[in-house]
């Protein structure tokens, strides 16, 4: 059975999208078979992996609305354990229409469920906000990956996005539980990096992964290219810290 | 009769609201009387402000809904000519209840006609998505200014803004126009950040404006003292690219 987990912070670029992508990246090139669903209209994660609007079949939009099915939409990657579904523009109205929907936190998690028999990890791209499709995600998910860039208005964002997963354990589902806080963007050479990553290991202890992710310009050229840093740059500061992102999420879960 | 102008890009982390806080600050110090309303639930113009929960009467949200009065909402800056409507959390649940509402991209337009004759400049600060809130602000605003930060996925979702200013424009504000595009973070070490700003001004031309926002930490520092960038370092690189767009913005408007 595998794995669902929400990439969510409602504070717009903190890196959602990057760990999105290369987190999923590093764990297939570990064997692992990996499934990526961007919830996100800006379709920032399947633009990553240089997929054109001409490509996609269906996206996640019509998966949620019901005119298409989880197969037909999803789409493979350049790395072969590693697929994705695909998100555009569509979805911006999907938020008012889902509102008339019955259960209309719960679409998704009845959409894809049936995938968890075929992957061992299945991760959720979300948008910026705490609004229908990301409680959808954090209905959906076993747990949430929390991306915090070291900004101040990174870390004055917390309470809100903990008070509404507290609010969907309550109501929606009381198994979700913090995969982790993820320090993004991190430059040692900053006093404000390091006061907000002393802030974020003194609020969360070790529900902050040990791993943190340096700035590093090669992660944000991947994405012009088409792909996930593992195949952009192997080498680099970036992919290395990906790598071993993927090495601690699968110890803390006991998989290999 | 006050200039307004949204502050717009659904890509998240672009330096909306830190150039909404500065701009507006370098415009008030230059004797201008301004006011910037935010209509981010985030709320992060109102805490780069200082303000704390407890100092808040009413935000944009019970504006919205007719609670509360521009008046009673609008609170003093340390800044003398400057002036902010603060928002909060509650906003979150407003795009689902302004969908029910008549006219519903024009209820932003109707509460701040009223306060043009007050300021010379009105700027709206924008949430990370094209839903509600940011059509309301574009179908009120005589201009949007667009950041974009130098990176790939900020140059590629900027379409789809485009998109979104040119239905506002033709169905809610024929009036509305682009008052320049401004890069942000621009590194110039970085070959991606010369090659985003060579296409930005190879896209807009004119309507790019020729101030560059260079990345500087003292902006990204500035907020966690409750001040604009003018009031915690004026040295800095940050504060002089913002006091130079004031000044273009002033030039192109013909206001002194
Ligand atoms: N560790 C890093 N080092 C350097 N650049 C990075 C890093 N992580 C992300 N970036 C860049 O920063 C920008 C923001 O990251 P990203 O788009 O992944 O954030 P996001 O949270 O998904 O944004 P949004 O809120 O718009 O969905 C992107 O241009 C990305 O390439
Ligand atoms: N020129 C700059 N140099 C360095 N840091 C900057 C600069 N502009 C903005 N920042 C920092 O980058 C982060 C993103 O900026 P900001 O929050 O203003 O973007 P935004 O577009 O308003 O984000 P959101 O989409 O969440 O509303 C913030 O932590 C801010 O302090
Ligand atoms: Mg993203
Ligand atoms: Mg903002």
């Amino acid at each position: 059975m595998g794995k669902i987990i929400a990439i969510a912070n409602q504070k717009g670029g903190v890196g959602k999208t990057t760990t999105a992508i290369n987190l999923s990246a590093s764990l297939a090139t570990n064997g692992l078979s990996v499934l990526l669903i961007d919830i996100d209209p800006q379709g920032n994660a399947t633009n990553g992996f240089g997929f054109s609007h001409t490509q996609i079949k269906g996206t996640i939009y019509e998966i949620l609305i019901g005119t298409t099915t989880f197969e037909e939409a999803i789409l493979d990657t350049e790395i072969q354990n590693l697929k994705i579904i695909p998100s555009n523009i569509n979805l911006v109205g999907a938020e008012i229409e889902l509102v008339s929907f019955n259960n209309r936190e719960k679409i998704l998690k009845s959409k894809i469920q049936s995938a968890r028999e075929n992957f061992d990890f299945i991760f959720i791209d979300c948008p910026p906000s705490l609004g229908l499709l990301t409680v959808n995600a954090l209905t959906s998910a076993d747990s949430v990956i929390i991306p915090v860039q070291c900004e101040y208005y990174a870390l004055e964002g917390l309470s809100k996005l903990l008070n509404t997963i507290h609010m969907v354990r309550i109501s929606l589902n009381p198994d979700l539980t913090i995969e982790g806080v993820l320090l993004t963007m991190f430059d040692s050479r900053l006093r404000l990096s390091n006061q907000v990553a002393q802030e974020i290991w003194n609020l969360f202890g070790n529900k902050a992964f040990k791993t943190v992710i340096n700035r590093n310009v090669r992660l944000s050229e991947a994405p012009s290219h088409g792909k996930p840093v593992i195949l952009y740059d192997p080498t680099s500061i970036g992919c290395r810290n990906y790598l071993e992102l993927a090495r601690e999420i699968l110890d803390r879960n006991n998989k290999q």
